[in-house]
C-alpha cells in the first residue's frame, strides 16, 4: 500500500508539473493571439 | 476577415480546487511527515483515497487545458494565416514596422505551438521541446519589400541640343549633387550619377546619359522617392533647352502599376506633333457622333430638295401610284 502511496504521490507530482506548463503556455498563446489581433485591427 | 469583438479571456478559469497541501508543500514531504508521525492505516488509506482523487482531478484538468491549447492554437494559425494572405496581397512601405513586432511574435508562438505538438504527444516526457524554423515568415516579408524596390525606378526623357556642351544636366526642380561619371566600352556614351541634395536623408538617385540611337535625347534614370516636398514649382513656359517631368509628378503613377518594375516617360515629342494627334482624335470622335450624323442627314435632304429633277421625280411618281389606286377602285 505504501509502495502504491508513492508511485500515486509520484504521478501526482509529475501531473501537476505538466499543468503548470500547460497553464504557462496558454497563457503565452493567448497573449500572442491577442497581440496578433491588436495589430490586425 | 471577421473576428470576434471580445479579447481573449487570458484567466484559464480552471477548477481551481487544489489541495492545500499539494499546493505548497512538495509530496514527498508531506508523504514522509505522515510516516514519521506515524499515522493509523485507515489514515493512510483515506490519503490514497484522496491522491486518486486529486490525480484525477489534475488529469481531468490538464486534458481541459490540452483542448483548450490545441483550440488556442489553431485560432492563432489560422489568424496568422489570414495575415500573412492580406500581407501578400496588399504590401505596403508602412507596414514594415510593423512586420517586425508581428514577426517576432509570430516566431514566438512558432516554436509555442511545436512544444504543445510534443506535450500533447507525449505527456510523459516533458523535456522534448524543439523550435521550427520561421523561413516561411521571413520569405513572405521579403518578397514584398523587393517589389516595393523593384516599383521606385522611373526613366524620363528629355530633349536637347545634340551641340549642348554643358553636360548631362536635366533641369526638373529638384537640387542634384553631382558624384560621378562613367564611360565603358561597350556603352561609349558618357552617364553621369547625381543624388538629391534637398534634404541629407533623401534617398533618391539619379543617373543621365545621352541617348545612343538619338545624341539630342538625354534619358534621366530616377530610384527612389523623394522624403521631402518639390523644392519649386516649374514655371509653365520654361525658357529652357530641356523639358521635363519631374518624378513626384510620376510618383503616383509608379505606385499604382507595382508588376511593372521601370516607368518610362517620353517628353521628347514636340508639342506640333502632340496637337496633331491630338486633332485627329478630335475628328474622329465628331465623325462618329450622333449630332454630326443627324447633321448630315439633314444636309442631304435639304440638298436634294434644291435639286428640280428629283422634285419633279418624286412628284410624278407619287402622282402616279395615286391615279393606279383611283383606276383599282
Amino acid at each position: 500500500k505504501e509502495e502504491n502511496n508513492g508511485a500515486l504521490i509520484e504521478e501526482l507530482n509529475r501531473v501537476n508539473t505538466e499543468n503548470k506548463k500547460l497553464t504557462e503556455m496558454l497563457t503565452v498563446m493567448c497573449e500572442n493571439y491577442n497581440t496578433l489581433r491588436n495589430n490586425l485591427m | 476577415m471577421e473576428y470576434s469583438s471580445s479579447f481573449v479571456d487570458t484567466s484559464l478559469d480552471l477548477n481551481a480546487k487544489p489541495l492545500q497541501l499539494f499546493s505548497e508543500t512538495p509530496i514527498q514531504q508531506v508523504q514522509g511527515s505522515f510516516i514519521d508521525f506515524g499515522m493509523r492505516t485507515s489514515v493512510k488509506e483515506e490519503n490514497n483515497g484522496a491522491l486518486i482523487e486529486e490525480l484525477n482531478r489534475v488529469n481531468t484538468e490538464n486534458k481541459k487545458l490540452t483542448e483548450m491549447l490545441t483550440v488556442m492554437c489553431e485560432n492563432y494559425n489560422t489568424l496568422r494565416n489570414n495575415l500573412m494572405d492580406y500581407m501578400s496581397k496588399n504590401p505596403e512601405p508602412n507596414l514594415e514596422t510593423t512586420t517586425t513586432k508581428k514577426r517576432k511574435s509570430v516566431e514566438r508562438s512558432s516554436t509555442t505551438s511545436c512544444m504543445i505538438k510534443n506535450n500533447a504527444s507525449s505527456a510523459k516526457n516533458n523535456d522534448n521541446s524543439e523550435s521550427c524554423s520561421t523561413d516561411e515568415d521571413h520569405n513572405s516579408t521579403k518578397k514584398p519589400k523587393e517589389e516595393h524596390v523593384k516599383a521606385k525606378i522611373s526613366r524620363v526623357y528629355f530633349r536637347s541640343e545634340a551641340s549642348d556642351t554643358t553636360g548631362l544636366i536635366v533641369k526638373d526642380g529638384y537640387q542634384w549633387r553631382k558624384y560621378g561619371q562613367k564611360v565603358t566600352r561597350d556603352n561609349p556614351s558618357p552617364r553621369a550619377y547625381f543624388k538629391c541634395s534637398y534634404a541629407p536623408t533623401c534617398p533618391v538617385k539619379k543617373k543621365v546619359q545621352r541617348s545612343i540611337d538619338d545624341q539630342s535625347i538625354l534619358v534621366a534614370t530616377y530610384e527612389g522617392e523623394h522624403n521631402h516636398p518639390h523644392p519649386a514649382k516649374l514655371e509653365p513656359n520654361d525658357s529652357s533647352s530641356n523639358r521635363c517631368v519631374t518624378p513626384a509628378s510620376l510618383r503616383c503613377s509608379t505606385s499604382l502599376n507595382l508588376s511593372a518594375p521601370t516607368l518610362t516617360l517620353d517628353m521628347t515629342k514636340s508639342k506640333k506633333s502632340i496637337t496633331e494627334d491630338a486633332n485627329k482624335k478630335a475628328t474622329t470622335k465628331k465623325i462618329d457622333s450622333p449630332e454630326f450624323q443627324q447633321f448630315l442627314v439633314d444636309q442631304m435632304a435639304s440638298s436634294l430638295t434644291k435639286d428640280p429633277s428629283f422634285k419633279a421625280a418624286l412628284a410624278a411618281a407619287i402622282s402616279g401610284k395615286i391615279l393606279q389606286q383611283n383606276q383599282q377602285r
